[in-house]
């Protein structure tokens, strides 16, 4: 089982620091150590890292991608063409296989299956280079936008917040996963989403440190002020984040993946 | 006594916050309430607040200067242009009021003194933009750069964060407020002006509410794990950026906008 999720987003808005804790919050459960923690590069290139994870008692290589600092030239025309591009370069790989005579029996996935956006949390609004990617990148992949570093906003100012990015998105006909047009979903499963859809973007905060709060060792950033602990949901919506990704959206981001934005690809590779 | 100051930085950096920040802190004190909370537009334009603010004992006209979101567009290229152009519109009203034969006893100062750039806390590096944009501001301003909502970054971050941003600038040639070499200084100035540089980037964050701490009702940031009080010098240093602006180099700021950069602008206008 793969699963190919890519991280996107400003330089400093926690992207690294995520990747390790998504790796961290579902290893160190089964007392399985990540042979390494990713150090943050300033990266300036695509680079991934793996892991093979257990969710559900099932075995699953779960790859992250980290992109390079998006968006911090002065002109940022086109800042998300290397993403593109590299999205659309695993769709291309998939599909010289898949076309391929002497094709493998069970063809490597490398397509992305899930980007999460990350947007500063500034408490305005979307910024024009955030609006102009998440335009192109939801044509092309699974978008989910995420709120980074939300402990700088109090519970009032990341509601408010939220509510406006909700907003723009809609003004601009930004289609982030889940998008109900893709799904074939019966009335339960549609509550679930339309719940979902409103908790979207989530507001997340990463951290690889644990802390002793009360009896337990949890992940959690500690300040000056106090303990922001990553998987309790009334601190963070990273739980969210994360049960959405690798358990129950799984299976359906792969197929939208596969069925909608590769055969999308495809039907254009092909006709051309 | 006319003492103008400019807050300059990205858009949700918390600058229109800072602004009333600095006069709740300053006009509180003397149980005189700020007529109007300025209240944060989306800046398009630039706008100014002014207040009677009152400092050792001498009333003095305090103007902040808020500037349109800065650096927010897909392309950045010469974001800081009407920034420049606002503040050479000061030199130039000054100039011809100077050079005029019917000129006015007092001329009225509208230039700026000093100019606070905020820095958004990645906890990396400068950004392209704040480079290029700081670059062309330290020529014809004071500059202070300061770290924006320094809460977002723990104590060793922030440290780790300012050692970078001062890289940054003197790899760049950028010569921030206070420059030495404009200024006339004896020994023991000169050490506390060195303790000064070593600070900078202050590391601030702003609120305008009160809150009880102890049995003080202080300004403070509440956030679900703490409170973050503005004016204690062992959670942020917005007391040393207040203090240096408005006390203690308050008349220097002015001496060396009128002596070095006002300067500069007569003699390049009077020359062509
Ligand atoms: N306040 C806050 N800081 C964070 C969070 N996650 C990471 N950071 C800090 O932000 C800085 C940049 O993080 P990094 O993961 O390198 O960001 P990247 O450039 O997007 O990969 C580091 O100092 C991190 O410790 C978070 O959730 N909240
Ligand atoms: N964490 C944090 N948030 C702040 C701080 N100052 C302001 N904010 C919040 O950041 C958001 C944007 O502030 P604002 O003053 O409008 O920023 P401006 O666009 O630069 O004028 C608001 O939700 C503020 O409450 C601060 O020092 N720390």
């Amino acid at each position: 089982f793969e699963f190919n999720v890519m991280v996107v987003g400003g330089a400093g808005l926690g992207k690294s620091t995520m990747v390790n804790t998504i790796f961290k919050s579902k290893v160190s459960r089964r007392s399985c150590q990540p042979d390494e923690e990713y150090n943050t590069p300033k990266t300036v290139e695509i680079k991934s890292i793996s892991h093979v994870i257990e969710e559900k008692g099932i075995r699953l290589k779960l790859t992250i991608t980290d992109t390079p600092g998006f968006g911090d030239h002065v002109n940022n025309s086109n800042c998300w063409q290397p993403i593109i591009r590299y999205i659309n370069d695993q769709y291309e790989k998939y599909l010289n296989e898949e076309i391929s005579i002497r094709r493998r029996k069970r063809i490597p996935d490398t397509r992305v299956h899930c980007c999460i956006y990350f947007i500063a949390p500034s408490g305005h609004s979307l910024k024009a280079v955030d609006i102009e990617a998440l335009k192109k990148l939801v044509q092309v992949v699974n978008v989910i936008p995420v709120i980074a570093k939300s402990d700088s906003l109090t519970l009032e100012e990341r509601q408010a917040f939220k509510e406006r990015i909700q907003q723009d998105l809609a003004d601009n006909h930004i289609r982030v996963y889940p998008d109900m047009d893709n799904l074939d979903l019966d009335e339960e499963e549609i509550n679930n989403n339309v719940e979902l859809m409103n908790r979207i973007p989530f507001a997340v905060v990463g951290s690889t440190a644990s802390h002793l709060v009360g009896s337990k060792n949890v992940l959690a950033r500690k300040t000056r002020w106090g303990i922001v602990e990553v998987e309790n949901s009334s601190h963070c919506e990273f739980i969210h984040l994360r049960d959405m990704v690798i358990r129950t959206h799984l299976q359906d981001l792969k197929e939208v993946t596969a069925q909608v934005h590769y055969e999308l690809y495809r039907h254009e590779r092909l006709e051309t």
